[in-house]
C-alpha cells in the first residue's frame, strides 16, 4: 500500500492511498484503502492515510478514529490521536501517516517498520523504515 | 503553520536485514517523492494536487504494492483499489477491481469529480476509466516476476501476505504455525 497526506500553505488537507491489497486474496475482496474512514480519511482537523492489514482497519475504523479523536477530545495532539488508535489496533497490524490542520505530521505503526517519510515548512524532514 | 506531508509505502512485518537491493530502490523513492511534493507545495499546488501526484509516482514504482508491482490476488491477477479525501470539502472518491488502470488514484479523484458518486467497483469502474480516457494497459504490465513468487509461496504456506512479509525458509515452518 502506498499513501500521502498533505496540507497546502492555504490550510487545506488531504488524502490519498493506493494499493493492490494482500498476497493471495481472494478474488473480489476489498480492502480497506477504498472505504472512506477506515484507510483514507480527511476532514477540515486532519488527514490520514493507513496501511496494513485491510480487515483489522476496517473494524478498527483507524482513520476516522483520529479524526474522530481530534475532534472530540480536546487539546489533544495528532500525535497521541494516532499513538492512541494504533495502539488499540492488534499488533502488526497497521501504519498510518496524518497531518493535521496546525501543521502536525504523525507516523505510527505496530509493525515491524513502515516504508515512511514527511517534510515541514519549518524543516523537518526525514525519510525512515524501522 | 505552514505546509507539511507525509507518506508511506506500506507497513509490515520488514526485517533489519533486508539487502540494499531491496530497500535502497525505495528509500530513493520515497526521497524522489519528497522532493516532488515540497517543490509542488512550495510553488503553491493545492494539498489535493499533491496527494495524487505522489501516490501516482508510488503507483509507477515496481517495488511498492500499487500500481505497477501490485500484489496478486489467489488466481494470479492484479485487483488494485485507491481512494482520496479533499478534507475541506469532505468529497471523495474510490475505485476497487481495477486490472487495467495505470494510476487507480487518478481514477478515484475523478469519481470524486466526475460523478455524484463515492466509490465505483471492477467492471463499473474499468467502464469508467475507458469513459474518462485515463490511461490503461494491459493486465500483465502490472505483475512483475517478484509477485509471482511471493505467490507460490503464499499458495505453498496457504496464507495471505501484508506488504512486506519475507519469504519462508523452506525448512522453517515456525512464522506459520
Amino acid at each position: 500500500t502506498v499513501g500521502c497526506v498533505a496540507i497546502d500553505s492555504a490550510g487545506n488537507l488531504a488524502t490519498a492511498t493506493s494499493t493492490g491489497g494482500l498476497v493471495n486474496k481472494m478474488v473480489g475482496r476489498i480492502g480497506d484503502t477504498p472505504v472512506i474512514g477506515a484507510g483514507t480519511y480527511a476532514n477540515r482537523l486532519c488527514a490520514v492515510s493507513a496501511t496494513g492489514v485491510g480487515e483489522a482497519i476496517i473494524r478498527h475504523t483507524v482513520a476516522r478514529d483520529v479524526a474522530a479523536l481530534m475532534e472530540y477530545v480536546p487539546d489533544l495532539s495528532l500525535e497521541d490521536a494516532a499513538a492512541r488508535v494504533v495502539a488499540g489496533v492488534p499488533p502488526g497490524k497497521v501504519g498510518l501517516v496524518a497531518v493535521s490542520a496546525a501543521g502536525e505530521v504523525t507516523m505510527a505503526y505496530n509493525t515491524t517498520g513502515m516504508f515512511r517519510a514527511c517534510a515541514t515548512e519549518g524543516g523537518r524532514h526525514e525519510v525512515g523504515i524501522w | 503553520m505552514g505546509w507539511a506531508i507525509a507518506l508511506h509505502g506500506g507497513a509490515g512485518d520488514i526485517p533489519r536485514s533486508l539487502p540494499p537491493d531491496r530497500r535502497e530502490p525505495r528509500l530513493a523513492t520515497l526521497r524522489r517523492c519528497l522532493d516532488l511534493a515540497t517543490a509542488a507545495l512550495r510553488s503553491g499546488s493545492t494539498a489535493l494536487d499533491v496527494v495524487e501526484l505522489v501516490v501516482r509516482e508510488l503507483e509507477n514504482c515496481p517495488h511498492y504494492n500499487a500500481g505497477v508491482g501490485s500484489v496478486l490476488t489467489a488466481d494470479g491477477t492484479v485487483e488494485m483499489e485507491a481512494a482520496v479525501m479533499d478534507g475541506n470539502t469532505m468529497r471523495c472518491g474510490a475505485v476497487s477491481g481495477l486490472s487495467t488502470v495505470v494510476n487507480a488514484v487518478s481514477l478515484a479523484r475523478l469519481v470524486m469529480e466526475k460523478t455524484p458518486h463515492i466509490y465505483l467497483a471492477f467492471h463499473g469502474a474499468e467502464a469508467f476509466a475507458r469513459e474518462q480516457g485515463v490511461e490503461t494497459k494491459d493486465p500483465s504490465h502490472f505483475i512483475t516476476e517478484a509477485n509471482k513468487e511471493r505467490l507460490r509461496q503464499a499458495k505453498e504456506a496457504n496464507r495471505v501476505q501484508v506488504d512486506y512479509t519475507q519469504p519462508i525458509p523452506k525448512d522453517d515452518n515456525s512464522r506459520i504455525g
